[in-house]
């Protein structure tokens, strides 16, 4: 089973940290692939690594695309170019592929989600993020989440998810939408719960802490742990459910049936 | 006693927050100003309010010159540019001023420090902060400030001041130094010590609570409160003790000694 996930947004929001911690390896601790951001970028790099994941008992061949560099630099104009590039590079190859005569198994390392970490700012999107966005929403699933959510108290993190919904919206931004056709009826209200999260505050941590003798992950603050598995303090586990067990499927068929149609179209009418 | 405190850093940092806790005012509740920031800025604003506070007894006639739109759009290049002006046309006022016949008392509208608001982002000093510092170093006391450092475990705190630190020297910056020349001999161990605070990490909140049945500001956490007056948790009060009580008039002393004459011999000279 093949998924590629597309990390993007500032240095230091914590996507390494948040990576390693959804997939509970230290993806960017082994030589593999080392994020340490390039201090002076001059334009957005792009930086594959695959990884192999056990998820529920399925072997999950997992690839993680990296941009450092976007948003990093003082003139930020056209950042998000060498993005689309990339994934529309996918979507070429694939085009290529699906056209030849012996035909046989596809390999999909197409970008189905694109993971969109949003500063804590407080006041909510900037320029930098619609723009992304807007250049984006056509092409790739976006996900977007609040990053560092711990930097916000619980009454800031739902003032902020309210401003940046109505910022994606008024800007007619189309994010993922998280359907809930392959949840049970049963838990339609549990799913609405859910979707009413996004966009997701994620906290994120490769520490490992003792709190009431429960070993979790955390943040150590002189005032108390950030416990990010705790879902009274943050959505990790919203996402993480959302992302890897219920809507991975998902978003490989809206990457195939939308998005890669679109392209499809697209380049063939010209 | 006048005084003329500049604040400058991407939209929100914390800097309303901030300014309100250090004066004690809730300067930005008032109708003398609003800083809702221009959501989507087109360049940096400088926008100027005074305010009457008293301090130990004396009364403090300060100006707060806020910068938004620095930093928020998505080409910053040159957003410096409208602050350097600024500088220089009250320096061009005041050299306008002392030349004149009948001297007499001189207004001090100089810029006499600058806090620049620096992002918890974890790595170190982006491209934008060393643009910005060189561009002023020359010209005004810096004084860098690590913004919403709750973001920030302990350990995050000492090496994030530590790599800013390097980063600074790295870059030849000059920022203001703090020296102990007004401070009693005997207090020089503990001069040492709040200079190794350097760069300030603060926490900023205009919310009263109780911890411990004593009234606080802080911030209310699900995990705990983070309180702006508790050493433990940030350099709030020392960055306010040295800049409102203990250096205040060597930072004026530093603008006229140092800057302004630096603005002067360049101008006589051309
Ligand atoms: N407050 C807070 N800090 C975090 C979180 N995740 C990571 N960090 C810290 O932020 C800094 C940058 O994290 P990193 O994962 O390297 O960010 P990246 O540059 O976006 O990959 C490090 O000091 C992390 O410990 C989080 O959820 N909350
Ligand atoms: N974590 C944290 N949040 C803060 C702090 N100070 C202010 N905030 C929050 O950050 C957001 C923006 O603050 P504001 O003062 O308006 O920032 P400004 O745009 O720089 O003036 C608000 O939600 C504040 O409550 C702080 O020290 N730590």
């Amino acid at each position: 089973f093949q998924f590629s996930l597309m990390v993007v947004g500032q240095s230091g929001l914590g996507k390494s940290t948040l990576i390693n911690s959804l997939f509970m390896t230290d993806l960017y601790e082994d030589c593999v692939y080392s994020p340490s951001p390039q201090r002076m970028p001059r334009t957005t790099e792009i930086k594959e690594s695959t990884v192999s994941v056990e998820e529920g008992g399925v072997r999950l061949e997992l690839t993680l695309i990296d941009t450092p560099g976007f948003g990093d630099i003082v003139d930020n104009s056209q950042c998000w170019r060498p993005i689309v590039d990339y994934i529309d590079s996918k979507y070429e190859k694939y085009l290529n592929d699906e056209s030849r005569v012996n035909r046989g198994y596809t390999e999909d390392y197409r970008i189905h989600c694109c993971l969109y970490f949003i500063p804590p700012n407080g006041h909510g999107l900037r320029q930098i993020d619609i723009e992304f966005m807007k250049q984006l929403h056509n092409k790739t699933n976006i996900v977007p989440v609040i990053a560092k959510a711990d930097t916000f108290t619980p009454e800031e993190v739902v003032r902020f998810k309210k401003v940046v919904l109505q910022d994606i919206a008024d800007n007619g931004i189309k994010i993922y939408q998280f359907p809930d056709a392959q949840l049970d009826e049963e838990d339609d209200a549990a799913n609405q719960k859910l979707r009413e999260a996004i966009p997701f505050a994620v906290v994120g941590s490769n520490t490992i802490l003792e709190v009431n003798q429960k070993k979790v992950r955390g943040r150590q603050y002189p005032w108390g742990v950030a416990e990010v598995e705790n879902a009274d303090h943050c959505d990790f586990t919203t996402l993480r459910n959302m992302i890897i067990r219920t809507h991975m499927q998902d978003l490989k068929d809206i990457t195939n049936n939308v998005h890669y149609e679109n392209y499809r179209c697209t380049k063939l009418a010209n």
